[in-house]
C-alpha cells in the first residue's frame, strides 16, 4: 500500500510519522520505501547520513523534474530504503506548469514499476498543496492526514480534504484517505478540546491512536535516528507502535 | 519599516509572530498593517471576523494575480488594518511563472503607494520560499527569522538566509536580517541545547528575548484574538512585550 502523509499546515508532525512508520513497519521484517517530496528533506536528513554528498541527480528531484526512475538509497534502519529529496524541487511548481506531459503522474509514472518490490510506501509530504503533494497523492492508494492541536491546525483539515477529492475527482479515482491522526496531544485543554472537535467532526475517520507530545521524538532527530532505535520505550514509540497496530499494515 | 515573519520549516511561530507584534505596536498608538502573503490564511482568520464572507478580489490575491491595489480591510484591534489571504495564492508560483513583467515586485509595486499612512508593515509568509516568500522579501527593509527548538528548526536557517542572499543581491540591495527569534521555547534539555546551538552560530543575530512555550496562545488563536486581548498577563505576551522593547520600532 503507498501512503502519503499529509496537511498543508506546518510542523504538525508529517515527517515524524513518515519516519516512524516506515522505521516500525521496517522492524516488523517488512519492506519498506519512504519518498522525501518536501524539498525541506527534513527525513532525508535523518535517514541518509551521507546526505550531504548526494548530488540532485540521485534525488526525485531528477523524477519529478527530469522525468528519470526513482533514485533508491538504503539506510541504516533494516528493510527502509529511500528516495531522497532535494532543495531545489521548492522550484517544481515552476517547471511543472509549462510541462506537456502528465505533470500530476511523474512520480507515478516511475513508482509503478518499483512499488511491487515493497510491501508498503510512504510519502512525506511538504506543507503545500502544491504539483508536488498533488503527484504524492496521484501515486498513492491512500492519504493519512496529521492533526495537531490548536485552531489553524483544525482549519487546516477542510483544504487538504479538498485536494484530495480533486485528485481522486481528475486523477486517482481510487485513493482514500486512511484516516486523521492527532499528535502532540498534551495535558491542556487546548489539545483536549481539539480531539473532542475533531472526532465529533469526523468521528469515525479519527485513528483511536494519539500520540502523545514527547521529548524524546525531538532527542531521536538530533541523533538522526527513529524514535523505535533512540528509545523504543518512549511514551510516543508505543503510541506509534499500537498505531501500527491500528492500521494493520 | 516593513518587516517579512519568515521560516521555511512549518509551525515554528510565523503567524502568531505576525499577528502578536503587529497587536502590541497597535496599542502602543502606532499605525500598523498586516499583511498575510500565506494561503492558509491564518492571521486573516484570527483577526477579520468576516473573513468567509470576503471574496477573492479583496484579497491579496488580486494584487499578486491581477496587480491591483492592495485592499485593506480595519480589524479590531485599535490602529491595526490587515490585507487578508486567499487559498487561490496556493496557485501563485503556477501563475507567475509566465509573467512577463517584474513578478518578484508585484507585493512592492502595491504597497510602496500606501506604506507612508503606517508605521509598521508586517508581512505573514508561509512555510515555503516561492515567488510569495521572494515578494515579501522584495517589499522589506528586513526579514524576522523565526527558530523553534529542533534539529530540523535549526537546519531551516541556511536556506532562508540564502534565500534572503539572494533576493538582496537581486531585486532588493537594501534588504536586512533584523535578527533571530526563538520561540516555544521549554524546559527540556533539547530546547535549551536548541538555543544554545542557535546563540553559538548566530550569537548578535538572535534575539535576547525568547517566546517560552505558553498554551495561552493556543487559546487566544481559538478566540479569534491576539494574546494581549485575551490574557495580557500570560508569560508568552510579557514576552512577545519584550521583544517590542528589545526591538525598539
Ligand atoms: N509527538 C511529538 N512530540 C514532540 N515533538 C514532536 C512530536 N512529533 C513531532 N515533533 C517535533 O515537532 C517538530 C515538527 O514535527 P515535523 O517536522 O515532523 O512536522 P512536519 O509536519 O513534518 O513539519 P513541516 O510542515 O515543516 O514539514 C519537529 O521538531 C519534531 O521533532
Ligand atoms: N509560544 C507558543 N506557545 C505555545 N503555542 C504556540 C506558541 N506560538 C505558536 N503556538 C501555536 O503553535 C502552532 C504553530 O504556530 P503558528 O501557526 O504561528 O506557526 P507558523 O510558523 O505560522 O505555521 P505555518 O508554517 O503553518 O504557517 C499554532 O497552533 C500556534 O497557536
Ligand atoms: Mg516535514
Ligand atoms: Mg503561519
Amino acid at each position: 500500500m503507498t501512503i502519503s502523509v499529509a496537511s498543508q499546515k506546518g510542523g504538525v508532525g508529517k515527517t515524524t510519522t513518515s519516519i516512524t512508520l516506515a522505521a516500525g513497519l521496517g522492524r516488523q521484517g517488512k519492506r519498506v520505501l519512504l519518498i522525501d517530496i518536501d524539498s525541506q528533506a527534513n527525513s532525508s536528513k535523518v535517514l541518509l547520513a551521507d546526505y550531504p554528498q548526494i548530488s540532485k541527480d540521485n534525488t526525485i528531484f531528477a523524477t519529478i523534474l527530469e522525468r528519470k526512475p526513482l533514485p533508491v538509497h538504503p539506510t541504516a534502519i533494516p528493510g527502509v530504503d529511500l528516495v531522497p529529496s532535494h532543495i531545489l524541487l521548492s522550484n517544481t511548481d515552476i517547471e511543472l506548469t509549462t510541462a506537456k506531459d502528465h505533470r500530476e503522474a511523474r512520480l507515478k509514472a516511475q513508482l509503478d514499476p518499483i512499488a511491487g518490490q515493497y510491501d508498503h510506501v510512504i510519502i512525506d509530504c511538504p506543507p503545500t498543496l502544491s504539483w508536488l503533494t498533488i503527484n504524492a497523492f496521484t501515486a498513492s492508494d491512500k492519504v493519512l492526514v496529521v492533526v495537531s492541536p490548536g485552531y489553524f491546525e483544525l482549519d487546516s483539515i477542510n483544504q487538504i480534504n479538498k485536494t484530495l477529492h480533486e485528485v481522486k475527482e481528475y486523477f486517482n479515482p481510487s485513493l482514500e484517505l486512511l484516516g486523521y491522526l492527532f499528535t502532540m496531544s498534551d495535558s491542556t485543554i487546548n489539545s483536549r478540546t481539539s480531539l473532542q472537535i475533531l472526532r465529533q467532526s469526523y468521528t469515525s475517520q479519527v485513528f483511536n491512536t494519539i500520540i502523545p507530545r514527547n521529548t524524546d521524538i525531538r532527542d531521536a532527530h538530533f541523533n538522526k535516528t527513529d524514535i523505535f532505535n533512540y528509545n523504543p520505550h518512549a511514551l510516543s514509540a508505543k503510541a506509534y507502535q499500537s498505531l501500527l497496530e491500528e492500521i494493520r499494515l
